[in-house]
């Protein structure tokens, strides 16, 4: 069973295809003392698809606001688009969050 | 480190909903 909870008004997905926004959760289980204290996860639109994913890189920390998404490629079997982080450059699966090469 | 974290978005009636754990 999935545990679905509302997302605040007022927060609204992306429009801009591949520029990455945030949704405010305000959700206990997603805050994050001082790293993350609105509970933000990240959305970008790519595709006719929206990606919601952690607001900050699993790697350097550093929020994924810059991120580049790319097309997908051999390493996603051609199924899911890649996420880059602009700081560290560690790339990730948007199909399924893993990290590529 | 780990994998970069996903997570499911829905709408209902208008109201943007995600899925945690």
């Amino acid at each position: 069973s999935l545990n679905w909870c509302p997302i605040p008004a007022g927060q609204t997905l992306p429009t801009t295809e591949g520029k990455v926004g945030f949704l405010d959760t305000n959700l206990p289980t997603m805050k994050n003392g001082n790293t993350n204290p609105t509970g933000a996860v990240a959305a970008v639109r790519y595709d006719d698809n929206i990606y919601c994913f952690a607001s900050a890189c699993p790697s350097c920390q550093v929020p994924l606001s810059k991120a580049k998404i790319l097309p997908a490629n051999e390493e996603t079997k051609q199924r899911a688009p890649r996420l880059t982080c602009d700081f560290c450059k560690a790339t990730y699966s948007l199909g399924d969050g893993s990290k590529l090469q | 480190s780990g994998p970069l974290k996903l997570y499911k978005l829905g709408e209902q009636k208008g109201k943007l909903l995600i899925v945690v754990d």
